[in-house]
């Protein structure tokens, strides 16, 4: 099935 | 010195509410531009963005830019305290270690402080870039609420398809599959009534309900709520918090490996 990706793979430290 | 005089107590309530189930401890950050917060949920799949604007406060007093740790929980348990037609002030001095929370009843009869002991939190603030999304759908969020907790009790994951036909929630589990569409309609009495599909690509991404259905605590802060996708993107479900400002919720798409 699909696998859960994290906020911090998509949006950067700012 | 910070005082924040809210007179429609009711929404920080709300706000609280809205977010402490998500979120166990957070900075709440204050400057000129309001009061606002920024955090990830433990597992980091899930953001919640606030803010609440100077303007919508009766008196905003921030003389230097304060960030303030707070247990969400604690902070909860002392803001139910407040009446719902209570008006309530937030008071920190600068480098203390405590903020008062004031509640005063309407008619002036009853005035409380409640001090609450600030924490360190080392939390990481991230840049949350603009972007143009492909599909933003604005719907009741009664709707979007009912549509999140009935598709919870087939499946663990929402697919969220936009297209020309409408939005389309579909989940999967041991006993079945559901699938709801909702079309635009703006043929209604009321515009919160209204379901808006701004369709600028088709779309379609698979999120876990467990976290939709968290956000959906917001939904007594607003009558619409307005979800935003991208493929490339954690979606957006916003939540206007009165006049004043939003809780924006992101959430990490699943993926197919």
């Amino acid at each position: 099935g699909p696998r859960q990706s994290t906020i911090t793979k998509f949006f950067d430290k700012a | 010195m910070l005082e924040l005089r809210l007179v429609q107590g009711s929404l920080l309530k709300k706000v609280l509410e809205s977010i402490k189930d998500l979120v166990n401890d957070a900075n709440f950050d204050c400057s000129s531009t309001g009061f606002s917060l920024q955090a990830m949920d433990s597992s980091h799949v899930a953001l919640v963005s606030l803010l609440l604007r100077s303007e919508g406060f009766e008196h905003y007093r921030c003389d230097r830019n304060l960030s303030m740790g707070m247990n969400l929980g604690n902070m909860s348990k002392m803001l139910k305290c407040a009446g719902n037609d209570d008006i309530i002030t937030i008071k920190a001095d600068d480098g203390g270690d405590t903020v008062t929370f004031m509640f005063e009843s309407p008619t002036q009869d009853k005035i409380a402080d409640f001090e609450m002991k600030l924490m360190d939190i080392d939390s990481e603030h991230l840049g949350i870039p603009d972007a143009e999304y492909h599909s933003i759908v604005r719907m009741p969020s009664s709707e979007f609420q009912r549509i999140c907790k009935d598709l919870s009790t087939i499946g663990d994951t929402v697919v969220i398809s936009v297209t020309k036909e409408g939005v389309k929630f579909s989940t999967a589990g041991d006993i079945g599959t559901a699938n709801i569409v909702l079309r635009q309609n703006t043929t209604v009495d009321k515009p919160e009534d209204a379901i808006v599909i701004e369709m600028n690509e088709p779309v379609s991404l698979s999120f876990a309900l467990r976290y939709m259905n968290s956000f959906t605590k917001a939904t007594p802060l607003s009558d619409t709520v307005t979800i935003s996708l991208s493929s490339e993107l954690p979606v957006v479900v916003e939540y206007k918090v009165a006049e004043m400002g939003y809780i924006r919720y992101y959430l990490a798409p699943k993926i197919e490996e």
